[in-house]
């Protein structure tokens, strides 16, 4: 039987780019593009907007409009892009 | 496409540019070459007309920087956000930024012009042989003074062309020392450097005295990035080491090791435990021209699109062949209308001379010395005028027994009973007025003599010099997920077949509807074609279905009898 390999993540100096969650990356990308209310909010209502983001994330980059952080939103928020928001700039 | 809120747009068409600072990635000359040709994307469909200043301030002030660069919105270091421009205004409007974190090239990896050598600035050609060995990068090997180099052609044992890699011991940019290379060691702050070095800067950008003592001289250059070296991390500009350690392993190759995000990186020196200096590993890069293309057309107003293929929206796609999106052209042309008159008539050869003195030493071994090489760069003819040196025309139709091909506001016509080659170009707007300069598919109704043509999700129909249009495809019955026709094929009197992407449907001209049972997959009904072709049309007979250069010729009873170049086949090249 061979053992998986084990990977170990190191942080390397000067790299701006952190390791994120899917979660954390979703919620920064939404905000960074204008697709998320940045006002504070808070439980419930946090999630109906998050959703609502997401549907309008998908929609302007032509995925399926689930309202849920399934793979391929996540791998498309992963891509290189431009850098001006997609909404209220 | 969306532009910016309150349709932001400049308020003459005399539009100014000016590079503020350049990347290390690539020569100068591609650098102003991958922006001339960005703009011209633009100039091309509307009355915009860009020209370089070279101080002062311009429209759009175009510069590179990493991380927090001067504008409240950083950078992100290698991948992610590659640029940003602001929309057109006063000040920091209209101006765009580059992240000189990416590595920035023509998309297909490294851009590497030469310098000095025999072969008068031509590009490294990669991979290329030397005495048996392949290279994909620039080397030192044959040579003793550490200077890197790359043959321009693909065998150096046979053609012996090469040329030197950008490198600080030829050359610098930008600073005040005029280009002259760096001089090691140099002085700054009393502390002795043998190497570039970010050390007095907050920008992170490798620079060199080009005396032995900055603090005395303040002299100073940036340094240019080699031919093999890594970006991003803590050494850009300098080259992987091979072998190095990590976490105790030697490595002999980039690695993605210790990293969540699947990137290669490597060590530049031998032991990534001791000394933690590392960079990214060179991969294709970004096209800068692509990039800037985008960034431009916020400059000009535009917001991002929603369509996948435009070049408006968001994400960065690398294609070999651009050309404009009809969603783009509608945008700009929405801002700023369409090109009118004729193109001014292009400025003669300017020839431009470029001695290239280079020391017997400075070749690599088992090669003879050249001495002095002069070249002569003349201005390539416009390729957008020429039918034969195009590789993709927007549509290929037949109008009065003649083929026809449209390019970007340009049509050129072939006479069946001449081996002349084309006629042309004519300008698309002098014949028809009404017509945008992109034609995704025209067509001539055979009963009517009406000319059809398609245009994005928009048509024209002509009868003689009266217009009918535009009007939405929808009208004729297309769903709304159409976004352009891209090929007619006559059925019979009254009947075209209309296709796009991978389906196609039967018009019933007389009527403008789409008969009922379609739309049909083309592979289903036309097998051996490529389900991708852009230009589809009839002629002597024969379906043609074209991609690219290429086209696949069926016959009556729908077997492909042939398959050839558009360019000597059709246009007689």
């Amino acid at each position: 039987w061979s053992l998986p390999l084990k990977s170990v993540f190191v942080t390397f100096p000067g790299d701006i780019i952190k390791n994120m969650t899917d979660s954390e990356l979703a919620e920064n990308y939404l905000n960074k593009f204008g697709y998320m209310d940045t006002m504070k909010r808070s439980g419930f209502q946090s999630m109906v907007s998050t959703a609502k983001a997401l549907k309008a994330m998908q929609k302007q980059m032509g995925l399926e409009e689930t309202g849920e952080l399934d793979k391929p939103t996540i791998e498309a928020m992963k891509r290189p892009r431009c850098g001006v928001p997609d909404v209220g700039n | 496409y969306k532009t910016f809120d309150g349709d932001l747009k400049w308020d003459h068409h005399d539009v100014t540019y000016r590079i503020m600072r350049y990347t290390p990635d690539m020569d100068i000359s591609l650098v102003d070459d991958a922006f001339a040709r960005a703009f011209k994307v633009w100039s091309d469909v509307t009355p915009l007309t860009f020209t370089r200043l070279f101080d002062g301030t311009a429209d759009i002030m175009i510069s590179f920087g990493k991380a927090d660069h001067g504008d409240p919105y950083p950078f992100d270091g290698k991948n992610g956000l590659l640029a940003h421009a602001y929309p057109p205004g006063e000040g920091m409007q209209g101006d765009a930024h580059f992240d000189d974190d990416e590595y920035w090239t023509l998309g297909k990896g490294a851009a590497v012009k030469t310098h000095y050598g025999n072969a008068n600035g031509a590009m490294c050609h990669f991979p290329f042989t030397f005495e048996g060995k392949s290279y994909t990068t620039c080397t030192t090997d044959g040579r003793t003074d550490n200077l890197e180099w790359c043959a321009t052609t693909a065998d150096y044992s046979r053609d012996k062309k090469f040329g030197f890699c950008p490198s600080e011991l030829l050359y610098t940019f930008g600073g005040n020392a005029g280009g002259d290379k760096c001089v090691f060691p140099f002085v700054f702050l009393g502390k002795e450097y043998d190497s570039c070095t970010t050390e007095g800067r907050s920008d992170g950008y490798r620079w060199c005295a080009t005396t032995d003592n900055f603090d005395t001289d303040k002299k100073f250059g940036f340094c240019p990035s080699h031919g093999n070296a890594v970006t991003g991390g803590n050494s850009e500009g300098e080259s992987c080491h091979f072998p190095f350690e990590f976490l105790g392993k030697q490595y002999d190759s980039c690695t993605s090791e210790g990293r969540g995000d699947g990137k290669l990186w490597c060590s530049t020196t031998d032991s990534y435990d001791n000394d933690k200096k590392w960079g990214f590993c060179q991969d294709d890069g970004y096209s800068l021209f692509l990039v800037a293309a985008h960034e431009f057309g916020h400059a000009l107003g535009l917001d991002h699109s929603s369509i996948r293929e435009a070049l408006m929206y968001p994400m960065y796609s690398y294609v070999e062949d651009f050309s404009l999106h009809p969603d783009d052209i509608e945008g700009i042309q929405y801002l700023y209308g369409r090109k009118t008159g004729p193109d001014p008539t292009p400025p003669q050869p300017i020839p431009t001379t470029t001695d290239y003195e280079i020391d017997p030493t400075d070749v690599p071994e088992t090669t003879e010395a050249p001495t002095t090489t002069t070249t002569t760069t003349t201005r390539p003819v416009d390729p957008t005028k020429d039918a034969c040196k195009i590789t993709k025309f927007d549509t290929i139709t037949v109008i009065g027994a003649e083929l026809h091909f449209f390019k970007d506001g340009n049509y050129w016509k072939m006479s069946d009973r001449s081996d002349e080659g084309p006629k042309g170009p004519f300008a698309i707007s002098e014949k028809w007025p009404a017509l945008p300069a992109v034609i995704d598919s025209a067509f001539e109704d055979l009963l009517t003599r009406k000319l059809y043509f398609f245009s994005g999700t928009r048509f024209w129909v002509y009868s003689g010099q009266s217009v009918l249009g535009p009007r939405n495809i929808e009208k004729l019955g297309l769903p709304n997920t159409v976004q352009k026709v891209e090929g007619a094929l006559q059925r019979g009197k009254g009947k075209v077949l209309l296709f796009s992407g991978e389906s196609f449907w039967r018009l019933d001209v007389k009527a403008q509807k789409i008969d009922k049972g379609y739309p049909r997959y083309t592979d289903a009904v036309f097998g051996g074609i490529p389900n991708d072709a852009h230009d589809v049309f009839q002629y002597k007979g024969h379906f043609y279905f074209c991609r690219d250069r290429f086209y696949w010729r069926m016959n009556s009873r729908r077997q492909v009898d042939r398959v050839g170049y558009v360019k000597y086949d059709l246009l007689k090249c």
